[in-house]
């Protein structure tokens, strides 16, 4: 039956979906506490490295994208109903934590496993 | 907004718990102190190391067995006495208010139980703050205090877990945990004036409190009865399965 739907709407093509290098994907970045303003405090690690998810979501959302069914009845909306209902976007589907080691204002010092903050895969929600 | 400081785009947004943290916690760029590498940062610098890697990633085999450790470090208060041959010095440490998403799990006390002072060799140890006066104590005497463990040649931990819950951790607000710190002299150099000045009165002990955050397991308990969680990745293993 989806696919039935599916077969309604035209394949991806490179006006809409953009060029293969820029569909939706992680994207390694690396920055420094000192950039953030934060190496005052923040004794460990010295980089953090929080990735970030970036690209355009294809028309048919394929399995490995993860995408919800809510997203793909979403692309369905926006192509065959209301454009003015955007197409999902790309975001960060799982993430992993990171420890910092920090200095508190009263002289205590914290360790901590800070959840979420490196994006290690992404979808189209 | 580029060259705002970070606080302050933070601030736009204060209801995140990270952010509400971070504001709390960071100390004012202005005051910015050079860190002391002296043993406290040496324990916890370690401990960091034994539990993640250079990036950060927290390590699969950690054995900390918390996800938050924090060193609370003694009031400043140097006001020792001598009664016979034992130096009494208070350890006042300031305990924050308890916040609801953090389980305290266990805690420690590290110690010196050895004092070299010019001239001077002493043997230390910790106990609850009694008023009366002291004879022959030992830590293991304290209640709720267990048998401390030597982690080095000069320093020992003690586990005061039970002595913390039984004793103030329910209290409301800033509570205070009171110890002492006390050092028996050798016997024949009793009276003589121990140079004190030479032993950093920050540096003698210090105290280890290990939390669970269990903010993220009530948030998924909310989202997933039990077992459905479990459920559902069987389940979509076996459609992989079906679907080849």
């Amino acid at each position: 039956r989806a696919g039935s739907i599916t077969s309604k709407i035209p394949g991806p093509s490179q006006d809409h979906d953009g060029p293969e290098s820029n569909q939706c994907s992680l994207h390694h970045f690396q920055v420094s506490f000192h950039q953030l303003g934060w190496d005052h405090w923040i004794i460990a690690p010295n980089l953090y490295t929080p990735n970030y998810c970036k690209g355009t979501c294809p028309r048919v959302l394929r399995y490995g994208l993860n995408s919800p069914n809510h997203a793909i009845i979403q692309n369905l909306v926006n192509e065959l109903v209301d454009q003015s209902v955007p197409q999902p976007c790309c975001v960060p589907y799982k993430y992993v934590p990171i420890s910092i080691l920090l200095i508190e204002a009263n002289g205590n010092i914290l360790y901590k496993e800070y959840e979420d903050m490196i994006a290690q895969s992404c979808t189209c929600r | 907004k580029v060259g705002q400081p970070s606080t302050a785009l933070l601030a736009e947004a204060p209801t995140s718990p990270l952010i509400r943290e971070l504001l709390e916690e960071a100390p004012d760029k202005q005051q910015r102190k050079p860190w002391v590498l002296g043993h406290p940062m040496r324990y916890m610098l370690e401990l960091y190391q034994r539990s993640a890697d250079a990036r950060g990633h927290p390590r699969e085999n950690r054995t900390i067995g918390a996800t938050m450790v924090r060193l609370v470090r003694p009031l400043a208060n140097v006001a020792r006495s001598l009664r016979g041959l034992w130096h009494i010095q208070p350890l006042d440490f300031l305990l924050r208010p308890n916040r609801a998403a953090y389980q305290l799990v266990r805690a420690t006390v590290v110690y010196r139980h050895q004092l070299h002072l010019t001239g001077f060799h002493l043997s230390c140890h910790v106990e609850p703050w009694v008023q009366k006066s002291p004879t022959n104590h030992f830590p293991s005497s304290g209640r709720g205090f267990s048998k401390p463990s030597q982690i080095s040649k000069a320093w020992t931990e003690m586990d005061i877990t039970q002595h913390i819950r039984e004793g103030l951790w329910n209290l409301k607000g800033h509570r205070v945990l009171q110890l002492r710190f006390m050092c028996q002299q050798q016997k024949g150099r009793e009276g003589l004036e121990l140079p004190w000045h030479d032993a950093s009165s920050l540096d003698t002990a210090f105290l280890l409190l290990y939390f669970n955050d269990t903010h993220k397991s009530v948030q998924k308990a909310k989202l997933l009865p039990g077992g459905l969680e479990d459920f559902m990745e069987r389940e979509s293993s076996l459609l992989l399965r079906r679907a080849r």
